[in-house]
């Protein structure tokens, strides 16, 4: 048996908002410590891996563990029937499940949806990501990262992220020109315009930003996020969900020939 | 000129 209910089922709504453009299908593994996931894009530069803890959810039993393979695609379109204010609970009874199912339930208890979603058989191509130390950690507000990355776009399609104790600049070289937006370190009270720099080592890494910008469809998940880096690795994106967990990508960077 | 690097090159395939 596995059931999985989150009070908040609009989260389980942008999660997956946030990965559809990234990657196609995903298995889900269920243990009796929560729900992971990983999946890489189709270039394999960039990957996805996400951590739902059991205790963030209402109620939560998964008696041994099972893979749940999903096209997000597909999944998408149930979640589209659920409300932003329902809960979510997905359930299967069987040890090798075909399908997974779906409640919604409004908050008045007085509307029930219910949805079963075919599963797949995917190979899985889970990667080992070792534990870093990162040399540089930038917490920042998720919006203002997005406004950078979208509005440097249009200027180039990579950025320079550099380091230094006191600020993080991020610059742009393009056929048009060039420029940089530098960010100081700043210990407002305001989440919006709070800058957390940790920076052991100060680094310069250079990255795509067309994935930037799709790691920042998780903006509505936080209202921070958090850019971890160390030189010759890759970027690791976190947005932290409240109590349930995170939601982490990773980048490779580009390297000049 | 840049190249992108893929993930397996930091990452171990499991």
């Amino acid at each position: 048996m596995f059931e999985a209910k989150l009070q908040q089922g609009v989260i389980f709504k942008k999660i997956v908002d946030a990965i559809k453009d990234l990657v196609k299908s995903v298995n889900i593994d269920a243990s009796t410590s929560g729900l992971s996931m990983q999946a890489m894009d189709s270039a394999h530069v960039a990957l996805v891996s996400l951590k739902l803890n059991e205790n963030g959810f209402k109620d939560y039993r998964c008696d041994r563990p099972i893979t749940l393979g999903l096209s997000i695609e597909n999944l998408s379109k149930i979640l589209k029937c659920a409300g932003n204010d329902d809960t979510i609970t997905l359930q299967t009874d069987e040890e090798e499940p075909s399908s997974l199912k779906f409640f919604f339930e409004n908050q008045q208890a007085s509307k029930i949806s219910e949805f079963s979603l075919n599963l797949m058989s995917l190979d899985s191509e889970s990667l080992g990501i070792p534990d870093t130390d990162y040399s540089s950690v930038i917490q920042m507000s998720s919006a203002e990262f997005s406004r950078i990355c979208k509005e440097l776009s249009s200027i180039s399609e990579t950025v320079e992220i550099e380091t230094s104790k006191e600020s993080v600049k991020f610059s742009v070289q393009g056929d048009i020109g060039a420029g940089s937006i530098t960010v100081k370190n700043n210990q407002s009270d305001k989440d919006v315009d709070r800058v957390d720099l940790q920076i052991d080592q100060p680094v310069k890494l250079t990255f795509a930003l067309r994935y930037l910008n799709m790691f920042n469809k998780a903006v509505s998940l936080s209202s921070t996020v958090s850019l971890n880096m160390s030189e010759e690795n890759p970027l690791m994106v976190e947005y932290k969900i409240d109590d349930l967990g995170s939601l982490r990508f990773y980048l490779a960077p580009k390297i000049s020939d | 000129y840049e190249i992108q690097l893929m993930l397996s090159r930091y990452f171990n395939n499991q």
